[in-house]
């Protein structure tokens, strides 16, 4: 649940705010598939736990697993792409866009409307 | 369409919904400014619903309270400055919706001649949020509100059929609505996830 659970550690000396796009990074990705080893893939395995795509991990690596191109293909088809597991222009493209914080899934149910995705793909 | 676990709506006998506009020190835009746009994007929903909005200026008496905050902000879900995540907002019937302040919002004028290359339209985000406060959850359809990305420097405040089916299912048409515009047609079958959640994140 959304529930007020955490507050600031420094309530007195904020951090600097970004002033980039944080996912701007996610470019240095692009090609990358499964069983690869790249930085930056546990930044994108964050992203993707965040939009609940991927479960909650202790520490995220950097290889291109199984559940990673899993995650993929499951963002793939929520935003009508190409469904390929791979981290295709496309996909990183998408992936940068501004968007809301609210995930696209909770506790594994997608509560983006995938008939549509579905009825296209065949 | 789509809506969040386990259908969480307003009661059926809470039609007249209040908002405050509660946290603004974040941010440089005019409250009036800030009052016309909110207003305005309610205003989007009402008219597809049997749902009104009326505009509060005691946070108590809200059901409805919307903020501009900067990073860590005491709800667990930090904003993480220029672009990324834009906002976000609680299901029913928790009626929290907090935006990032680090954002270059666009109130008046046309986003889309910003001089700013980040630049972002407010509305069209608000509405968008609006939308997760009535129970939506995010749609696949790219033409809907509900749809979870905008790019910058674009506007898109109509709803599409996708999202008036949606609403419309959860609580009813306004008698008044005519319609969606023509060039947001996105529709989709409906489709009501299951799920044991009545809150979310």
């Amino acid at each position: 649940a959304f529930f007020s659970s955490s507050v600031s550690a420094f309530p007195f000396d904020f951090p600097p705010v970004p002033t980039e796009n944080p996912w701007i990074p996610f470019r240095n990705l692009s090609g990358c598939r499964f069983g690869e080893h790249r930085p930056g893939l546990a930044d994108l395995k964050e992203y993707l736990n965040q939009f609940g795509y991927l479960p909650a991990a202790p520490n995220f690596t950097n290889s291109f697993d199984d559940n990673l191109e899993a995650a993929i293909k499951t963002y793939q088809r929520n935003f009508g792409l190409n469904v390929t597991g791979e981290l295709d222009d496309a996909t990183v493209e998408q992936l940068i866009v501004p968007r809301c914080g609210m995930p696209d899934i909770i506790n594994g149910t997608s509560t983006m409307n995938s008939s549509f995705v579905r009825g296209r793909n065949l | 369409y789509a809506y969040f676990p386990g259908t969480p709506t307003w009661p059926s006998d809470k039609t007249e919904l209040k908002y405050a506009i509660t946290a603004t020190s974040a941010v440089s835009i005019d409250l009036s400014v800030l009052k016309t746009v909110f207003a305005r994007a309610f205003g989007r929903w009402s008219a597809a619903t049997t749902l009104t909005f009326t505009e509060t200026d005691s946070p108590s008496d809200a059901d409805i309270t919307i903020g501009f905050y900067n990073g860590s902000h005491g709800d667990g879900e930090p904003f993480d400055g220029v672009l990324g995540t834009l906002a976000h907002a609680f299901s029913p019937t928790d009626g929290r919706f907090h935006l990032d302040a680090a954002e270059t919002w666009v109130a008046e004028g046309d986003v889309t001649q910003a001089d700013s290359d980040v630049a972002v339209d407010l509305e069209s985000v608000a509405v968008h949020e609006i939308g997760h406060l009535l129970g939506l959850g995010h749609s696949s359809v790219a033409e809907a509100i509900m749809y979870p990305t905008i790019k910058t420097r674009t506007r898109k405040v109509d709803l599409a059929n996708d999202d008036v089916e949606g609403i419309q299912n959860l609580y009813g048409s306004n008698p008044n609505f005519t319609g969606v515009a023509p060039s947001s047609t996105g529709s989709s079958s409906p489709e009501i996830n299951g799920g044991g959640l009545g809150s979310m994140a």
